[in-house]
């Protein structure tokens, strides 16, 4: 294998891409998934999570062209030349650019390319290495069609790789055990009825259908989104949670992350001084959504989707009894609950004033 | 003086542009003096064959441009 003069890669683990068009050639979808499976495979032997963008600048920009397209290096018609790619860097580092006058395709065919074949060695070069001399590698300059069916790296590959990325990914936070006194969470939601309690990379599930609380990771209800949430709150009516973390929001809807998204949180109404939230919640009665940011808050209609005139005001004006920030927060049962550290405030949702204080773990029935 | 024929010619112009994309070729201007080394393009040959794991006769054999034909990455193999 080989890497770029001075090795330059990705110094972060979560590194977006956005497709920026497609080829005739191929369904949408085909084309999507060729790609995410070529991330795929770089992901599998890396700490690299990949991300997908909509909209916005994003690391890795993927295109098809033909002939000259903006770059030093044009196209050179059907065979020949296939794709190329740039090291990891700014601007148009990281792209990827396809030469629409080849024929691409979902599978190996003589008569085509095979996208996700081309994408997957063309990403390696977005991720720092460069070609191998290794006949069989991903990485050697050559196309050389085979069937993609459970296809993995070459151990040439995943060396070259692992030599740019740390083998080990950085290791997560252990659990906190579910009685912990010391028990705090990131964000909280409901979601069709069970409650989601988020804390790093992972979710205790609480649901009236089962009687113990279910412990997961948040990569195993949606893979591509990284931990670490600061806010979470449903809007029931449209079967949506939103996600929040750093100046950065997702809509999902079940499993599906929901397109067009992330999206910049300023979208919602927040100066750009406002560069993360600190918690949610969703008042199901007045459709109305509460931001906290520090010690004051805003409130979002969802109805008109616009922030309403007259906030941030303090929480402790309005929220009698609450002095703190708020790391979480939760409606249920015609109650908020804003958890602060290991505690947690019952609200009544209409007066607003604190009913009682609670350790956040009697949740979890400690 | 044989000419060269105009395969020979196409061949040869396909493998500058080749070792040029790929080889980091760069054609220089004839020396009045005669250089004892290899001229610099059997000299990329010789480097993209040894790349390849072809036989590194660093002649344009058809074994070799069989190699610079088939479809590829854009990426240069060898840089300066």
């Amino acid at each position: 294998y080989s890497t770029f003069p001075l090795s330059p890669k990705w110094n972060k683990e979560d590194v977006t891409y956005r497709i920026l068009n497609y080829t005739p050639d191929m369904l949408q979808e085909d084309v999507e998934e060729a790609i995410a499976k070529a991330f795929q495979l770089w992901s599998s032997v890396t700490p690299l999570r990949f991300i997908r963008l909509h909209s916005g600048e994003a690391d890795i920009k993927i295109s098809f062209a033909s002939g000259f397209h903006g770059d030093f290096y044009s196209f050179d018609g059907p065979g020949g030349t296939l794709a190329h790619a740039y090291h990891p860097g700014k601007d148009i580092g990281g792209d990827a650019h396809f030469d629409e006058d080849e024929n691409w395709t979902k599978f190996t065919t003589y008569s085509g390319f095979n996208l996700f074949l081309v994408a997957a060695h063309e990403l390696g070069h977005s991720l720092g290495l460069g070609h191998s001399n290794v006949f069989g590698a991903l990485m050697y300059p050559i196309y050389m069609g085979k069937d993609t069916r459970d296809f993995r790296l070459h151990q040439d590959d995943i060396d070259g790789i692992q030599s740019l990325y740390e083998t080990t990914p950085t290791k997560p936070p252990a659990r906190p055990e579910d009685c912990d006194p010391h028990l705090t969470f990131d964000a909280i939601t409901t979601l069709r009825g069970e409650i989601l309690f988020f804390k790093d990379s992972y979710v205790w599930r609480k649901s009236p259908y089962f009687r113990d609380i279910e412990h997961d990771t948040i990569s195993s209800f949606w893979p591509s989104l990284a931990g670490g949430f600061d806010a979470a709150y449903e809007v029931d009516k449209r079967d949506q949670v939103m996600f929040f973390k750093d100046d950065q929001y997702w809509a999902v809807n079940g499993y599906n992350i929901q397109p067009g998204f992330p999206k910049p949180i300023q979208s919602l109404g927040f100066p750009r001084n406002v560069r993360k939230i600190d918690a949610a919640v969703h008042d199901q009665s007045t459709k109305k959504t509460y931001f906290f940011v520090g010690h004051r808050y805003w409130s979002f209609n969802e109805n008109t989707q616009s922030m309403e005139r007259g906030y941030p005001r303090k929480i402790a004006a309005d929220f009698h009894g609450i002095y703190h920030t708020v790391d979480a927060a939760l409606q249920k049962n015609g109650h908020f609950y804003f958890f602060h550290g290991a505690k947690h405030y019952e609200v009544d949702v209409k007066t607003k004033k604190l009913i009682r204080t609670m350790k956040s773990n009697s949740w979890f029935d400690c | 003086l044989p000419v060269i024929p105009e395969k020979e010619k196409e061949d040869m112009q396909f493998a500058q542009k080749y070792l040029e994309n790929f080889y980091d070729f760069k054609e220089e201007k004839s020396s009045l003096f005669k250089s004892k080394d290899l001229n610099p393009m059997s000299k990329k040959i010789q480097e993209m064959q040894s790349f390849f794991g072809l036989e590194v006769t660093g002649q344009l054999n058809s074994q070799t441009l069989n190699m610079m034909k088939q479809p590829r990455c854009g990426i240069p193999d060898v840089r300066s």
